[in-house]
């Protein structure tokens, strides 16, 4: 997941799995098949981004403090875009 | 507002649902009471109409069900997803299922079941998520008050492109969400809050950061649900790092997110007069250590260090800060300038030369 680096330290393991399934429950993130690691990358920050527009935040593809903060508070569990 | 891909809707506009099981949280008659009162919600607004059937299938089948619950979109225990619908369609469609491990309640304890059922039973009609902050079909929980809860104006507008308006709106004036350019944008309230400038109108406040020129829209409720949904006034007092929230009669006193011990009091246990009705804007001025409180076409000077209302008041506005108006609807300091909104306008004053130096629009707080 990409982060900036002032919050590189911010983040465990366990919060970026957190965030990889928010990201694939509400913006229909596709499982990353091993071997295109860098599209998935692009996928991922690219669903950073929906999801940073999405809620008015600053659209920077990277997981920072504020959004995270956003992604744990309690919601509906229906997806906000996609099928 | 949104739809789902296809414009999934009902056919027919009169429409089952059953409610399967109940949660250990609430009795079955409070369950019962959230879920019609929720139908109410749409059903007020469309032509659409509800009915319970006890027995076999419904268009909206309610459930309630922890983790794996056997639609393959697991629930996640407490807090996180709190509920999900189907849309509109033939077996699943239109389902409604509410995660058991929250605790639901009928206020502020818990969950609302009567709020969470009625956003999911928006997307059992066809609504997806708003990006609305202010609407029903946002999708982050927001407790709104235990009473008095009208259907947000982008949702109606979202339902009625759906199914039409009905002929039976009992609350037609449905809350609209600010606009911060709109050009006849009005203030109810501004304060400072450690450095963050916040601003009210109507049941939210915008976070305006000094250094981002993006201001963030919030629910007051959403912050500090024990206030009501409208303030008056607001100031910050930064010595004792305390916020001052004024409604009618009481103010409110903060420290952060927290309400302080003993508050909500009454505005004339600070000095006013028992018969004063309600405080308009608050700006305490820092050089001088004074909180002026404005109400009607009069202002008040308060002592902050001595806590008492200064003698030789109220004045009148328009003979102190000739120009402004005889009314303010919010007021805040800063580098030397005093800012009095009213209405669609706002006047720059500087203390230092007792006189308005510019006339600004009020959505220029927010760079419009």
């Amino acid at each position: 997941i990409p982060i900036p680096l002032e919050d590189s330290h911010e983040f465990t393991e366990e919060d970026l799995q957190f965030a990889e399934r928010y990201l694939r429950t509400h913006y229909d993130l596709r499982p990353n098949p091993a071997d295109v690691m860098r599209k998935s990358a692009n996928t991922l920050a690219s669903k950073l981004r929906e999801m940073q527009a999405f809620f008015g935040l600053e659209v920077t593809g990277k997981l920072n403090e504020e959004t995270y903060e956003l992604m744990q508070q309690p919601r509906c569990g229906v997806p906000d875009v996609g099928e | 507002y949104n739809f789902f891909p296809r414009k999934l809707k009902w056919s027919k506009t009169n429409l089952t649902y059953r409610i399967m099981n109940y949660t250990p949280d609430l009795s079955r008659a409070e369950v019962d009471r959230a879920f019609k009162k929720a139908f109410k919600v749409w059903s007020d607004v469309t032509p659409l109409n509800f009915t319970r059937i006890r027995s076999g299938i419904a268009d909206i089948m309610i459930s309630f069900g922890t983790k794996e619950h056997g639609d393959f979109y697991p629930f996640d225990g407490p807090s996180g997803l709190l509920a999900h619908a189907f849309p509109p369609g033939p077996d699943y469609g239109g389902d409604a299922h509410f995660d058991d491990d929250e605790t639901w309640s009928d206020d502020s304890r818990g969950y609302s079941l009567f709020l969470v059922a009625a956003h999911e039973f928006g997307h059992s009609l066809g609504l997806e998520h708003s990006r609305d902050p202010g609407a029903l079909m946002f999708p982050i929980y927001t407790y709104t008050g235990k009473t008095g809860f009208v259907l947000p104006d982008d949702d109606v507008q979202g339902i009625q492109e759906l199914y039409g308006a009905g002929d039976r709106d009992p609350n037609p004036k449905h809350p609209k969400t600010p606009e911060k350019c709109d050009a006849e944008l009005s203030l109810d309230a501004i304060t400072e809050l450690r450095g963050e400038m916040l601003i009210f109108k109507d049941r939210f406040f915008w976070r305006l950061h000094p250094q981002m020129v993006e201001a963030e829209l919030v629910l007051l409720k959403s912050f500090w649900p024990e206030l009501p949904n409208k303030i008056d006034a607001a100031y910050e007092n930064p010595i004792k790092d305390l916020v001052f929230m004024f409604k009618g009669k009481k103010v409110w006193a903060m420290n952060g997110y927290d309400i302080i011990e003993g508050f909500p009091k009454k505005i004339y246990e600070m000095g006013f007069p028992k018969q004063m009705k309600r405080i308009d804007a608050a700006v305490h001025v820092k050089d001088t250590g004074r909180t002026l409180f404005f109400s009607g076409n009069k202002f008040w000077s308060y002592d902050e260090e001595k806590e008492v209302m200064e003698t030789g008041y109220p004045r009148l506005i328009e003979e102190e800060f000739p120009g402004i108006g005889d009314r303010v609807d919010a007021v805040y300091q800063r580098n030397g300038y005093l800012y009095f909104f009213n209405g669609s306008l706002q006047f720059e004053y500087s203390i230092w030369s007792n006189r308005i130096v510019r006339v600004l629009h009020t959505n220029s707080i927010f760079w419009c």
